[in-house]
């Protein structure tokens, strides 16, 4: 498989909403 | 001028540096959610990062043992993991542990009266462990004293033979084992890093208002491997043994962390919700080797706004998964010969510099106080690009050589 790897997420907010079965993501997210 | 803007990030050199104190950001608030403050395991906001037990590797031992992660999560899903738990418990512990080095850490609280312990914080694993006294056989050096379930009035052993013990093949990959009726697990990561112990009830304190009461882990009494003065691990994958599961019902299976953009400064983990209101989402998908990863399915790359030719296949052949605990991205080989093609074009402005480990474009800074780079965009299923942050761009060993933090896999079905 390919890996999304950590130093790639940085800044990012990650949502993992297993329920609705998705991933998201927001840039700037953290800030 | 105004293309290059857009497709670009523009950098004080500086600002790639981590700091040699914390900068803590202040954690954000989602309303009626729990948020714990998550820190890089060797910056300095790390209280792991104080002493002998958690000096910090050098980045080609990182990426080293990167590389050894890596390679167990591809072994686990082609089904050639032959490593037995009774292989791993005879090894000596040496550098190349799997677990990775490059993880992330956040507090939680364990026991009555409750002890803090410091996780590493892991969405590709699933069991939940921590270091427990008495240390039948071997304990490494942790910051937090290490846990002692007699000292508290809410840890149980779980018994052989229930339903829970048996739910530590999946959890865990590994078949479980009993001591005197008592469930005994085993969990190793790739090589030589492992936990084995007992498998336990405990409260579990995130914060002063969520309190788990029968929280299920593992109490380690064997445990072995580079975990940097980490109490253990915080298992967030998909398994129903992992924390996610079993907070389901009060958070749904919902999420969200920020890492931060160096490890001088902190992120947080929120459990029930997340805070941003420009998410963009795309399906998870299900790895049927290994249905506890998070799957997602890469479409396609941009880099400088232009949006690489890759054929299709190059994705859907490999699949991909999304992991805190891996450093590096990974791609198909065929995709990350395009990046690193398309890349290089937009920087030869720049003197390069060796290699560092994994990482073959890298480049030497020295001359520079700003640099521009090009920006780089990943396609995911449904039709979403996610810019990646500039510090997600590039990992900086030193100014004289900072490097394109993208690389390959050896083979496309990987």
């Amino acid at each position: 498989v390919a890996i999304l790897g950590n130093v790639q997420q940085r800044s990012l907010e990650v949502v993992y909403d297993g329920a609705a079965g998705k991933v998201g993501f927001a840039a700037g997210g953290c800030s | 001028g105004r293309k290059l803007a857009d497709h670009s990030h523009t950098l004080q050199l500086s600002s790639l540096l981590p700091s040699d104190s914390c900068k803590p950001y202040a954690i954000k608030a989602v309303e009626n959610k729990v948020s714990l403050k998550v820190v890089h395991r060797h910056g300095p906001c790390s209280q792991l990062n104080q002493g002998k037990a958690g000096k910090a590797p050098s980045h080609t031992k990182i990426l080293l043992q990167d590389e050894s992660r890596v390679k167990s999560i591809h072994s686990k899903l082609s089904g050639t993991n032959d490593v037995k738990l009774t292989d791993a418990a005879t090894l000596p512990a040496h550098d190349g542990s799997s677990i990775g080095s490059g993880n992330y850490i956040v507090t939680v609280g364990l026991g009555t009266p409750k002890k803090d312990l410091s996780l590493i914080f892991d969405t590709g694993s699933d069991l939940t462990w921590t270091q427990c006294q008495p240390c039948a056989r071997s304990c490494y050096k942790q910051k937090d004293p290490i846990f002692d379930p007699s000292q508290s009035t809410s840890y149980t052993n779980i018994s052989c033979g229930s339903s829970l013990c048996d739910s530590l093949a999946s959890a865990t990959g590994n078949t479980l084992n009993c001591a005197s009726s008592t469930c005994v697990y085993g969990i190793q990561y790739g090589d030589s890093s492992f936990s084995v112990g007992f498998f336990g009830k405990e409260r579990l304190t995130l914060t002063p208002t969520d309190v788990f009461e029968n929280f299920y882990f593992g109490c380690g009494q064997n445990n072995q491997g580079l975990f940097g003065g980490s109490a253990g691990l915080l298992g967030l994958g998909r398994d129903p043994l992992s924390l996610v599961s079993q907070t389901s019902q009060k958070y749904n299976k919902l999420f969200s962390y920020c890492l931060p953009s160096s490890s001088s400064s902190t992120g947080f983990l929120t459990f029930g919700g997340y805070s941003s209101k420009s998410v963009k989402f795309t399906p998870l998908s299900t790895i049927s080797a290994g249905p506890s990863f998070y799957g997602l399915d890469f479409t396609g790359i941009s880099v400088g706004g232009s949006k690489l030719s890759i054929s299709q296949s190059v994705f859907s052949t490999a699949g991909a998964i999304i992991d805190s605990g891996t450093v590096i991205t990974r791609l198909p080989p065929a995709a990350y010969s395009a990046l690193r093609s398309a890349f290089r074009q937009l920087m030869t402005k720049y003197p390069t510099a060796p290699a560092l480990s994994i990482l073959d474009t890298c480049y030497d800074f020295t001359n520079y106080k700003t640099v521009t780079i090009p920006k780089i965009g990943l396609f995911f299923n449904g039709g979403i690009e996610v810019d990646i942050d500039a510090t997600g761009i590039l990992y900086v060993n030193k100014i004289s050589q900072v490097c394109l933090a993208f690389a390959g896999n050896s083979d496309a079905s990987d």
